[in-house]
């Protein structure tokens, strides 16, 4: 029975009401498909606009729209972006005023569309995204924020896996600004209230999982009457061993997902670069203390760390030199860190030099160990104000400061950060950026950030395959592996019928060096593939409804063609990221525009809506009587562009490129079997001397 | 399990068995206090086959080799994984070639083959793995023992294969006595040791070998008895007596 409040807040609404919002994912081996099917019903005789929107992560890439309005079908399309044109504000033209929310790495999907006097719209959306590991498990996120109360709200996930499921947790739904569906963010987020017992149904078993969230309107209610219920969260890990890793084969294109265990720890050269600027006063720099007191007690006894603070000053803790980790040192941080003050400017070039002369310094020295990883952990709430203040000038001091000898990894805080900047040394120095938003816990952020990275287990990883079998393969050089994450290659086969794909993974660990060499059998390979993509389209297809007549069964179809080519589609979701970062570090602008037109060209093969392109739709006309105009206009989505990398809008000077293993890319060049070759297998000579079996 | 000693020098190859109890830890190779290796190996036992009346099997189901110098290594062989530990613990699965090198020690892994350890350049041993599919109830996934190259032990090294390294050894007759016809001794330090030709497999079957065997467990071939050659414990490196 749906109480007289809900009934009122009902028939209060004046905008079409959703009848049904069905959302059903399916994560094959990491590669997750969301299908989302939004029936919308306008129950005034007058046209009313239909806003349709959804929250997309990050990271995922819409793949296909759909509207269905007065029984008419609009298909999106995805086309190349124009060049762009600077705008007087610096935002690009096809961008909404309301669609992008106030975080940039949250993607929110609008479209808005006239829906005829009593009728009704149908909104299908898809998107794929290939889930990254972090801190040892998967996370998948699914914003239910329809706005308003849903009269069927239908949330469907299925895990489906080639190595067990295990750790598997559904939270409770996470709600607030901190909460967003961005993927990219770390630390525990808390619920924004206690929930009412809302059943999660979870069907488990060994390689396959099904969770089921579909709260009535009444439960809803109950979270919240303005339709915002948060994030729909699931965790998650498979079993894994320390071998070359799990490496499936479908359709000519294979993909290698490598995340050993069992690893010694690589001890670390670690310099922590903090903004102490007069913002940072109060909650920031309260939070940063915290955080890095946690982090003193977690480093190792092999590491080596310094700190160094900065406002229009630049204050080093233990000047020339990194220190080890000893009681007494780790004593003397912890007083450093106590008696920070923030005051002043943001002087972020000098800040950067300081921090990258120590670490250059130390790693020229006697002390230095060859096979530690070198890092510096830059931490900032502000642009810079003191000192060099161009990013562009900044970001060549740092280049050249950093000299391919170590990694940077940023961490923006709040709203008055130069994300661009942040992110463009990060990805030029094979480090990684991260945003922490004004209001969020910037303590246990920082410190889950500190844990994704602070335990490196190799380093200068370099990936194989047999020489002219492969081509097209994504990066294969990697600066660092740290436990908990997991490294993705993909590729083209180009001799399927081989028998075996020889892989050979080197990589350096502490005084080590690691070879891991397997055959991998291409035909059970693919067998076993094509058997767990047949697992998933069947779960796909259970309980699917149909378009139209308030079912999601066309999607399901969609969904299990998609399925059917995974493997090839996550080389397609691989290659478009790694031209993306590519065109970021590209010498030249020839070489710029090649891996734009590259990205471009693959964005389109797969229908992805990505920084490079738009996706248009036509849209209905509906005249003042409410019915429909015989031809439709074209409108750009909203949100294409909102997940743009930092340089989309910036034909700025031309980069270096990296140089580093990691910041490598082979997005679309065959580079396999030419840079290192399988070494000849030693014949062993032993002597008969030997104690062998009974 | 059965040995095989190959005497260089003498251009002979002496075999023998060593019927060993379950559980108990056999000291292959000794030579803690100079070179600073030693190899250990752990019996595991099954029954013995249907029809015959031998007494149950034993083989290598865990080899131990402990190193010293540069720096202390224990690296531990099962059919199944190598676990090198060192400063820190790496544990590698059999199944996936893998090569591990920190300069003086080297580890590596050809899949469901075989594991060579080497050790400072002029030490090497090959452990194969034999996995069975469908293992028959006598038969256990076990280790097989080899040494490929002992230029780095030194003279002193002892054990059940290390005491035989640096050694010549003498092929004599006994002289017919009676309606006995003369029979095949060993001179191994000073002492006789009967023996009788036979053949042996060797590198998982690959391979057969001509060698002179000598009976009940080694006896007088080896110095002292069975017992001297256990260990308390799978990295224990205690020296010859």
């Amino acid at each position: 029975r749906v109480p007289r409040q809900v009934k009122t807040i009902l028939s209060k609404e004046t905008k079409p009401h959703i009848q049904e919002l069905s959302i059903k994912t399916t994560i094959i081996s990491r590669y997750a498909f969301t299908a989302v099917y939004c029936a919308m019903l306008n129950r005034h005789s007058a046209a009313t606009e239909g806003v349709f929107q959804f929250q997309v992560p990050a990271n995922a890439y819409v793949s296909n729209f759909t509207m269905i309005i007065g029984g008419r079908v609009y298909q999106s399309e995805v086309r190349p972006k124009e060049k762009r044109v600077k705008q007087e504000n610096g935002k690009p033209k096809n961008k909404e005023s309301g669609d992008a929310s106030p975080e940039p790495e949250v993607e929110v999907f609008r479209m808005a569309a006239n829906i005829p006097g009593r009728n009704r719209a149908v909104f299908l959306l898809t998107y794929e995204e290939l889930l990254q590991r972090r801190l040892g498990r998967y996370e998948h996120v699914t914003s239910l924020r329809p706005l308003q109360l849903v009269s069927r709200l239908t949330l469907d996930v299925t895990i489906v896996d080639h190595s067990p499921i295990t750790d598997l947790q559904v939270l409770p739904l996470r709600n607030g600004r901190s909460s967003s569906a961005s993927s990219s963010e770390t630390g525990p987020k808390t619920p924004a209230k206690p929930e009412p017992p809302v059943t999660t149904v979870i069907k488990n078993e060994k390689n396959v999982c099904k969770i089921t969230f579909s709260p009535n309107i009444v439960q809803q209610a109950k979270i919240t009457t303005n339709g915002l219920l948060g994030d729909f969260v699931i965790r998650y890990d498979v079993q894994r061993d320390m071998g070359i890793g799990d490496i499936q084969v479908l359709n000519g294109h294979f993909v290698h997902y490598f995340a050993p265990k069992d690893l010694p720890v690589v001890p670390k050269n670690v310099v922590f670069v903090i903004d102490t600027s007069a913002s940072m006063l109060g909650t920031k720099i309260r939070q940063t203390k915290d955080a890095l007191f946690t982090i003193l007690r977690d480093l190792r006894p092999g590491d080596r760390f310094n700190f160094i603070s900065f406002s229009n000053k630049i204050k080093v803790w233990q000047p020339n030199r990194l220190v080890p980790v000893t009681p007494l040192n780790v004593r003397d941080a912890k007083k450093f860190i106590y008696t920070l003050a923030t005051t002043g400017g943001t002087n972020i070039d000098d800040a950067m030099q300081t921090g990258s002369s120590l670490l250059r310094d130390y790693l020229s020295g006697p002390d230095a160990s060859p096979n530690s990883v070198s890092l510096i952990i830059f931490l900032t709430d502000g642009r810079p104000t003191v000192g060099e203040i161009q990013s562009t000038v900044i970001l060549g001091n740092t280049r050249s400061a950093v000299q391919e000898k170590f990694c940077i990894f940023t961490i923006g805080i709040g709203n008055d950060v130069d994300y661009r900047l942040l992110e463009r040394m990060a990805l030029e120095n094979c480090g990684m950026m991260r945003r922490i938003h004004e209001e969020a816990d910037a303590s246990a952020m920082l410190k889950g950030f500190y844990d994704e990275i602070g335990t490196p287990l190799l380093s200068d990883i370099r990936i194989n395959y047999t020489e002219d079998s492969v081509q097209y393969v994504t990066q294969h050089l990697f600066t660092n592996y740290f436990n908990g994450s997991e490294i993705v290659i993909a590729g083209k086969l180009t001799n399927q019928s081989a028998e075996i794909l020889h892989v050979q993974v080197t990589a350096s660990n502490s005084d080590k060096s690691i070879i891991l060499e397997t055959d991998v059998p291409l035909r059970h390979r693919q067998i076993e593939t094509e058997k767990h993509v047949k697992a998933a389209t069947a779960a796909m297809a259970g309980g699917a409804r149909t378009p139209g007549s308030g079912s999601m069964q066309g999607l399901g179809v969609a969904l299990g063609s998609i399925a059917e080519d995974f493997v090839e589609r996550v080389w397609g979701f691989l290659s478009v990221k790694d031209g993306l970062r590519s065109r970021l570090r590209s010498q030249t602008s020839k070489e710029r525009e090649d891996h734009i037109q590259q990205a471009t060209n693959l964005s389109l093969a797969y229908h992805f809506l990505t920084p490079l392109t738009n996706l248009v739709v036509e849209k209905p006309e509906v005249l003042a009587d409410g019915s429909m105009a015989p031809a439709p206009t074209i409108t750009p989505a909203a949100g294409s562009t909102a997940s743009e990398l930092p340089g989309d809008t910036e034909e700025g000077e031309p980069q270096k490129p990296n140089g580093k293993p990691g910041g490598q890319t082979s997005s679309v060049r065959n580079t396999i079997g030419k840079a290192a070759r399988r070494p000849a297998k030693k014949s062993i000579t032993i002597s008969k001397t030997s104690a062998d079996g009974d | 399990p059965h040995f095989v000693v190959e005497f260089p020098l003498s251009k002979l190859t002496v075999c023998f068995n060593i019927n060993g109890e379950p559980g108990h830890i056999l000291r292959l190779v000794s030579d803690h206090k100079y070179s600073g290796v030693t190899v250990n190996g752990k019996l595991i036992g099954a029954p013995a086959p249907p029809g015959s009346h031998k007494q149950q099997r034993t083989y290598f189901s865990t080899i131990t080799i402990v190193v010293d110098h540069p720096k202390r290594a224990y690296i531990e062989v099962t059919p199944k994984k190598v676990i090198l530990d060192g400063r820190d613990r790496m544990v590698l699965p059999c199944h996936s070639t893998v090569a591990v090198d920190s300069g003086a020690l080297s580890v590596s892994i050809v899949g469901k083959s075989n594991v060579t350890v080497t050790i400072g350049g002029n030490i090497s041993f090959v452990i194969l793995l034999h996995q069975y599919k469908n293992p028959a109830p006598y038969q256990r996934d076990h280790l097989g023992f080899y040494i490929g190259q002992s230029k780095g032990l030194s003279h002193n090294c002892h054990g059940l294969l290390g005491q035989f390294l640096y050694e010549e050894v003498g092929l004599a007759e006994l002289p017919a006595q009676g309606d006995m016809k003369p029979s095949p001794i060993l001179k191994v330090k000073g002492r006789s040791v009967p023996v009788v030709q036979k053949s042996r497999k060797i590198y998982s079957g690959t391979q057969s070998v001509d060698c002179w065997f000598a009976r009940n467990n080694a006896a007088k071939l080896i110095d002292g008895q069975y017992e001297d050659y256990m260990s308390s414990h799978m990295f224990d490196t205690g020296d010859w007596p």
